[in-house]
């Protein structure tokens, strides 16, 4: 079952897999799978759905979307489990679940995945071929239509910020974004990467400040001290350009103009000494302190609706 | 299967906006193979790069040449990846 899985530990493509299949199976009346689309190798593009009624708003997390950033896969193998265990039981999450749908994409980019297992363990981008270049794949977080083109990505396919030949021509980011119009009330969408301790908000792409940047501010400041409160990890925060660089075409840009307003990009652990190759005993503690500063974003959505 | 043997993550902390402009001209020699894992982007922040063996000497040259301050993050990336695949191979006993 998947209290015999290992959460300690780094897992292949296969692996996760048959955990949320398992954890399905497990727990049939709060999860489900949806498959959302394919990747361009045609593997499914699997998104675990937590529900308790229908035609719930929703809460949106991904892990996974730069390959090489495996402490965040795991952690949401790891959040998935957490879902289950304290639905019923921990009356904050029991709440927010009695009023929001949460979607988890745990591999977001399992082509980059399982290339990283079989390959390359460095990869970053996804796996499909460019065209009159010997070089393959596209950044993921360059790829969405927000700034797309700008400062901040590159224009040739062999650098690791690749945008791509147009907005949303990979489809692992077409297949979220279609999801999202779909859904049409997604409230909140958390996506998560490695390393560097940061929590970010939107915009990357320009130094105009979202219109609910006071806010976005505020709400990043109370989930990094939840963080923090665990095992005095610091983070820093901020709008991505102004706390990191200038980055354009990215995930949470395209989500806070789709109106999603509490739009949040993690950069997880590295403790200063391992960068991605981040060892395993350091996945749980990374996933349970996340785990605060995500509770601390899926409660100030419920309790602010909108 | 790619191997990084002998590869080493160096973390720079440059001291000023000269150094950064330095370290993003470094970042376009394409033939050095850098793979930088934190970007060049104000001196407020480390930079991280991994650099493959055959590029460390020359990289180590234009670093302490420019009086670039660094230290080495990752002594041997392989090492590292060998210890994860050891720990990952240990429990991949999970029941399919």
């Amino acid at each position: 079952s998947t209290d015999d899985f290992v959460y300690t530990n780094y897992h292949d493509l296969n692996s996760i897999y048959s955990f949320m299949d398992m954890l399905v199976a497990e727990n049939s009346n709060l999860v489900s799978k949806i498959v959302i689309g394919q990747s361009y190798e045609n593997r499914p593009l699997n998104v675990l759905k937590f529900s308790t009624g229908a035609n719930r708003p929703g809460i949106w997390i991904d892990t996974g979307i730069h390959s090489r950033e495996w402490v965040t896969q795991a952690s949401g193998i790891w959040f998935s489990k957490k879902i289950v265990t304290d639905y019923g039981r921990d009356p904050v999450l029991t709440d927010i679940l009695n009023n929001y749908d949460i979607f988890l994409e745990i591999v977001t980019n399992p082509d980059g995945f399982a290339y990283t297992h079989s390959r390359d363990r460095m990869w970053r981008k996804t796996r499909k071929p460019n065209s009159g270049s010997s070089c393959v794949g596209v950044d993921p977080n360059r790829n969405w239509d927000a700034g797309f083109g700008g400062a901040g990505s590159s224009s040739s396919p062999c650098t690791e910020t690749y945008r791509g030949p147009s907005a949303h021509s990979e489809p692992e980011v077409k297949a979220i974004v279609d999801f999202v119009k779909s859904h049409g009330k997604i409230k909140a969408f958390v996506s998560i990467h490695s390393y560097s301790q940061m929590l970010l908000y939107p915009y990357g792409y320009t130094s105009t400040p979202a219109k609910d940047q006071a806010e976005l501010h505020e709400l990043a400041r109370k989930a990094i001290t939840s963080l923090q409160s665990l095992y005095n990890t610091r983070y820093t925060y901020g709008s991505i350009i102004s706390t990191i660089y200038q980055a354009s075409g990215g995930t949470i840009d395209w989500t806070y103009n789709q109106g999603i307003k509490y739009s949040y990009t993690f950069e997880l652990r590295d403790t200063g000494r391992y960068g991605f190759i981040l060892p395993a005993n350091q996945i749980v503690p990374t996933a349970e302190e996340t785990w605060l500063a995500l509770m601390a974003i899926m409660e100030h959505t419920k309790n602010n609706p909108y | 299967k790619k191997t990084f043997e002998g590869d080493q993550v160096l973390r720079i902390t440059p001291k000023d906006e000269a150094q950064i402009s330095l370290l993003r001209e470094l970042s376009e020699q394409e033939h050095l193979g850098l793979d930088f894992w934190r970007e060049p982007v104000h001196e407020s922040l480390p930079v991280d790069v991994h650099v493959p063996f055959h590029s460390l000497q020359g990289v180590r040259a234009f670093l302490g040449y420019h009086q670039i301050q660094y230290n080495v993050m990752i002594m041997d990336v392989q090492d590292l990846l060998d210890d994860e695949e050891r720990e990952m191979v240990k429990y991949r006993s999970f029941p399919r």
